[in-house]
C-alpha cells in the first residue's frame, strides 16, 4: 500500500540498523502512542516471532498512582523529500530539521518534489527510571494483564516512535509497464510526461500525528515492575508458576505441547524432551 | 527441549521443523483437505475469525484439548479437528496451530494473496521460488544477493506480480531488469514465515 511505501522509505532513511518497528497499516497507526502497552504472544516456531498485538491499554492504566504519563521527548525533526523525474525513478532524501537548519525540498532537474515533516518521540530513560521508583502495580492485577498472563504472552512498552507532524497526501502510480513509484504532494502531474503509458494512482491521507514506526521495551512483571531497555529473549514478562526454571526460555515452553504432539507424528526428527 | 536435535538456524533446520508440522496433512483424505483449504480461504479474509481460531486452538492443545464451538470459517475448520466429544484430534489440530501462526506474522496483503493463490496453481512456484530465497540466502545473519532463476518467475516480473508482493511484504529488495532478491537479515522472521505457509497450504492442495 502506499502508506507501506512511506513507511519502508523512511525506516530505509532513519533507521539503518533495523531497530524500528514498521506500523503495517494506517488503521493501526494511532495504536501505537508512546507509552501504549502491546502483547506478543509466544512463537510455535523456532524461526520468526509473532507480531505484537495492541492491548488498547496505556502504562498508565496498570501503575498506582494512576497519573498522566510524562511527555515524551522529541529527538530529532526530518523532512522526508520525495524526487521523481519524468524516467519514473523515484528517491528519497532526507533533511535534519533540528536547531532550526531547516533544509528545502529536494531540486531534481526536469521534476518537482515535496516532503514530509516527522519527528522521533522517545521516553528518556531516566523518564522510566522516575517511574520505576514512585509508581506501583495496581492492585488488584488489571483484568488484560491477568488474561496475558494467564495466557503466558509477554507484555511491551512503546518507547519511541516516528510521528507525522502533518496531514500529508499520498499518491501511488503504476504504469502498464509495471514502474511503480510513490509520491508525496507535487509530483503527480509528472505521469503527463509518460508518454504511451496508462497509469493507475491510488492516494491515501496520513494525518498529523500518525504513527509510522516504532520501538519497543519488555515489561518485566512479579513481584515489581520493569522495563527490559535491551532485548533479551531468556525473559518473560510474568514469571511461571511452579517451575523451578523459571527463567528459561519461554519460546521452549510454549514449544513443548507443539513439539510433544509433533513427536509422535515425526519419528525422524527424534524429538527429546526433558520436562 | 534438547535444543541441537530440535532444529539448527538455517534452512535444513526451517526444512525439517516444516516438514514435522505437516506430515500428517499429507495423509488427509482428499475430501477433508479440499474443505480445509476452502476453510482456510475464507478465514484469510477474515482476520477476527483467524485470531479466534488460534486462540481456540492454542486454548486447546495447552489444556487437555477441549475447544468450544466457533462461528464461520473459524467454526468450521475446527469442526474437522475435533472428535464428536469435542475434543482436539492432535494430528490434526497441530498442524493447523502451526500454519495460523505461520500465516498470523504475514500482513493482511500477503493473506490476502495467499488466499488468491489458492484459487491458482501457483503456490508450488512460489514455494520454489521462497525456497531457493532461503537457501541461497544463507547465513541468514548476514546481508546477501541472491540471483531469481528464471524458470522460477512468472510471464510478469514486476511490482504487479504477486509473487513480487509476497516478497517485498517480507522486507526483501527485489529488481526487475536483472531478476535479484537483496536479502535482509531482518527479512528472515517473516520469509521463513511465508515459507511455512505456502508449503503447508501447498501440502493441503495436493492432488494425490
Amino acid at each position: 500500500s502506499a502508506f507501506e511505501e512511506v513507511v519502508k522509505s523512511a525506516i530505509k532513511e532513519l533507521d539503518c540498523r533495523g531497530e524500528l518497528i514498521p506500523v503495517d497499516s494506517l488503521r493501526n497507526s494511532t495504536s501505537f502512542r508512546p507509552y501504549s502497552l502491546l502483547s506478543r504472544k509466544l512463537s510455535s516456531s523456532w524461526f520468526w516471532k509473532s507480531r505484537y498485538k495492541c492491548v488498547n491499554l496505556s502504562i498508565k492504566d496498570i501503575l498506582d498512582p494512576n497519573a498522566p504519563e510524562p511527555e515524551p521527548e522529541c529527538c530529532g525533526r526530518f523532512q522526508i523529500s520525495d524526487a521523481v523525474d519524468g524516467n519514473v525513478q523515484g528517491r528519497v532524501a532526507l533533511a535534519s530539521m533540528d536547531q532550526g537548519k531547516m533544509a528545502g525540498a529536494v531540486a531534481v532537474s526536469g521534476s518537482r518534489s515535496a516532503s514530509m515533516n516527522v519527528c522521533i518521540l522517545r521516553v528518556a530513560q531516566s523518564t522510566w527510571e522516575v517511574m520505576q521508583q514512585e509508581r506501583h502495580l495496581q492492585q488488584p492485577e488489571h483484568k488484560i494483564l491477568q488474561q496475558l498472563r494467564s495466557r503466558g504472552d509477554d507484555v511491551f512498552v512503546v518507547t519511541e516512535v516516528l510521528q507525522t507532524q502533518e496531514e500529508v497526501q499520498v499518491t501511488r502510480t503504476h504504469d502498464r509497464e509495471g514502474s511503480g513509484q510513490f509520491a508525496l504532494p507535487g509530483v503527480i502531474c509528472l505521469q503527463g510526461e509518460s508518454e504511451g503509458r496508462l497509469s493507475r494512482k491510488k492516494m491515501v491521507t496520513i494525518p498529523a500525528g500518525s504513527i509510522l514506526a516504532f520501538r519497543v521495551a519488555q515489561l518485566l512483571i512479579d513481584p515489581t515492575w520493569d522495563i527490559l531497555l535491551f532485548p533479551d529473549d531468556k525473559k518473560r514478562t510474568f514469571e511461571l508458576p511452579s517451575s523451578s526454571h523459571r527463567r528459561e526460555d519461554g519460546q521452549k515452553r510454549h514449544a513443548f505441547s507443539l513439539l510433544t504432539a509433533l513427536q509422535s507424528m515425526c519419528a525422524p526428527l527424534k524429538l527429546l524432551t526433558d520436562a | 527441549v534438547h535444543e541441537e536435535q530440535v532444529t539448527t538456524e538455517d534452512f535444513q533446520g526451517l526444512r525439517a521443523e516444516v516438514k514435522a508440522g505437516s506430515a500428517e496433512l499429507r495423509h488427509l483424505e482428499m475430501e477433508l483437505r479440499e474443505q480445509l483449504l476452502r476453510d482456510i480461504g475464507r478465514l484469510l479474509h477474515d482476520q477476527p475469525s483467524m485470531e479466534a481460531l488460534e486462540a481456540s486452538l492454542e486454548q486447546g492443545l495447552c489444556r487437555g484439548g477441549q475447544v468450544e464451538p466457533l462461528d464461520g470459517p473459524a467454526g468450521s475448520i475446527l469442526e474437522c479437528l475435533v472428535l464428536p466429544s469435542g475434543e482436539l484430534v492432535l494430528e490434526l489440530a497441530v498442524p493447523v496451530f502451526y500454519l495460523l501462526g505461520a500465516l498470523a506474522v504475514l500482513s493482511e496483503t500477503q493473506q490476502k494473496l495467499l488466499a488468491e493463490a489458492l484459487e491458482t496453481t501457483m503456490l508450488l512456484k512460489q514455494l520454489e521460488l521462497v525456497e531457493h530465497i532461503l537457501e541461497q540466502s544463507t547465513p541468514w545473519q548476514e546481508p546477501s544477493s541472491v540471483s531469481l532463476p528464471l524458470s522460477l518467475l512468472g510471464n510478469s516480473w514486476d511490482e504487479e506480480d504477486p509473487t513480487w508482493v509476497l516478497l517485498e511484504e517480507c522486507g526483501l529488495t527485489l529488481r526487475v531488469d536483472t531478476p535479484q532478491v537483496h536479502w535482509e537479515p531482518k527479512s528472515q522472521g517473516p520469509t521463513c514465515a511465508l515459507y511455512a505457509s505456502l508449503a503447508l497450504l501447498s501440502s493441503l492442495s495436493q492432488k494425490s
